[in-house]
């Protein structure tokens, strides 16, 4: 599936 | 997390303190570009959105609260601190970077993971970042020999970047679908754009003589 689109980076 | 990228947060962090010295400790912000630095609030603005509907630890969260107050101390300070304003190289900080928050807009508008308001502002912080610096180069070639300060909290800005792009590498490797590439490609180009500075930089190190940028 597609990833999760979240920003774990800073 | 993994040890390129919190080697890359230290290091953006390193960059922070060392501006906030020089402007703390010399009360100047000489040979500092203001633009480049409402550039970097504008970046951490747009991209820390999410500051208060997502938790991802407390280390992300504080380091989003202290790049955000920072960079937004360090524009105040240098409009309107009486003593450091004074110092502030206004004739030679003069790139027009309003074109670089303009062309960075458009391009999110373009190129972005999803069409969504908080993608767009991710991606326009990306793209953003990349050339934020520019005005500051400028002013580092106009602006002669530049002061160790300066040049040290240069170096950081630009180096941190790079261990991202080694974090970027080693997540592509041990991650399975991981692709960010307008992160990727974006820190790329903007370390790219540091690469005269860290030539200069090397040069004075290797001959301890000041820092000068050829204008």
């Amino acid at each position: 599936g597609t990833t999760l689109l979240y920003h774990d980076e800073l | 997390m993994n040890i390129f990228r919190l080697a890359g947060d230290m290091t953006h962090l390193m960059s922070i303190l060392v501006l906030l010295l020089k402007i703390y400790a010399t009360k100047s912000c000489s040979g500092i570009s203001l633009k480049t630095q409402e550039l970097y609030a504008v970046v951490f603005l747009a991209r820390y959105l999410d500051l208060l509907t997502d938790f991802f630890s407390l280390y992300n969260t504080v380091m989003k609260v202290v790049f955000i107050v920072s960079s937004l101390a360090i524009v105040w300070c240098m409009r309107y601190h009486r003593a450091v304003r004074r110092t502030y190289d206004r004739e030679l900080d003069t790139f027009r970077h309003y074109f670089l928050i303009l062309g960075s807009f458009v391009l999110a508008l373009i190129f972005h993971e999803k069409f969504t308001v908080r993608e767009i502002f991710w991606a326009f912080s990306i793209y953003l970042e990349a050339v934020a610096i520019l005005p500051q180069l400028v002013l580092l070639q106009r602006s002669g020999n530049v002061d160790n300060l300066t040049g040290q909290y240069v170096f950081f800005l630009g180096a941190y970047r790079g261990f991202y792009i080694l974090n970027w590498i080693y997540r592509y490797f041990t991650e399975a679908h991981f692709g960010r590439w307008i992160a990727s490609i974006s820190g790329l180009v903007q370390t790219a754009l540091y690469a005269d500075f860290f030539y200069y930089y090397f040069l004075s190190w290797k001959n301890n003589a000041k820092l000068k940028l050829p204008a």
